[in-house]
């Protein structure tokens, strides 16, 4: 027996959002703790990581440990059935083939319920150690999805650049280069604002702006993004779920010949 | 140009 309330519904909505143009397929893994899954994109270049944990269910009952393969796309068609003030509840039984979203309006006065299909999926799952980073960035989430926009239109690479002076981020197209340079600023007026950064050691890495841009879709979870990056380690793009939880991106380097 | 690396090259399966 699963059953889980989530009064803040948008909440999954806004997930679901942020994940299904990377993933097409994935195993909800639940437990006693919350719920999470893992998943690399169909290229092998990125990896998907998402954590919600029990506490932030206004009710949540998983009585053993179980694992659901949903296709995300159809489980969106499905959430964009939802209201944005409406409270989700997804509900399994044992041994069933189906999970049922069940959406409530905030008055109680519409109620739905939608059967999804489950699936089998055969997906590898990565061990990702805790590692030590030679630099963290924390800015403001619509500020790293402005910059990804922006350098996107120039060139399919960004370059990030760690330094004492700040943080860089480098393109080069056809039609030109571009550089975006954001100094650490922790003198604004909401901790929301403020860009953060902690430097063990210089790093330099370069990635694919199109993949930078797909982890931006995560942008209406969290106001702020960490950004973390060693020179022998996929870039972590994490996007903090409050009080929940998380989504973060793994995504390797473009590597020089 | 740059090689893409791969995300599985990184880490191990469970």
């Amino acid at each position: 027996m699963l059953e889980l309330r989530l009064v803040q519904g948008s909440l999954l909505k806004k997930v679901l959002e942020s994940i299904k143009d990377l993933v097409n397929d994935a195993n909800f893994d639940f437990s006693s703790s919350g719920f999470s899954l893992q998943s690399m994109d169909s290229s092998h270049v990125a990896l998907v990581a998402l954590l919600l944990k029990s506490e932030g269910f206004e009710h949540y009952r998983c009585d053993r440990n179980t694992s659901m393969g949903m296709n995300l796309g159809n489980m969106s068609k499905m959430l964009k059935c939802a209201g944005n003030d409406d409270i989700i509840t997804i509900k399994g039984d044992d041994g069933s083939d189906t999970v049922t979203f069940m959406f409530e309006s905030p008055t109680q006065d519409k109620i739905a319920d939608f059967e999804m299909k489950l699936m089998d999926i055969d997906s590898e799952h990565l061990g990702i150690p805790e590692a030590e980073y030679h630099a963290i960035v924390k800015m403001p989430s619509a500020e790293f999805a402005r910059i990804c926009k922006d350098l996107a239109s120039i060139g399919d690479t960004v370059v990030i650049s760690v330094t004492k002076e700040g943080v860089k981020f480098s393109t080069r197209g056809d039609i030109g280069t571009a550089n975006i340079v954001l100094r650490q600023n922790t003198t604004v007026d909401k901790p929301e604002d403020a860009t953060v950064i902690e430097m063990n050691e210089p790093v330099s890495m370069t990635f694919a702006l199109r993949y930078m841009n797909s982890f931006t879709k995560a942008t209406p979870l969290s106001n702020t993004v960490t950004i973390s990056m060693s020179p022998d380690l996929p870039v972590v793009v994490e996007y903090k779920i409050a009080e929940m939880g998380y989504v973060r991106f793994y995504l390797a380097p473009k590597m020089e010949e | 140009e740059n090689d893409q690396a791969a995300i599985d090259g990184y880490y191990e399966a469970n």
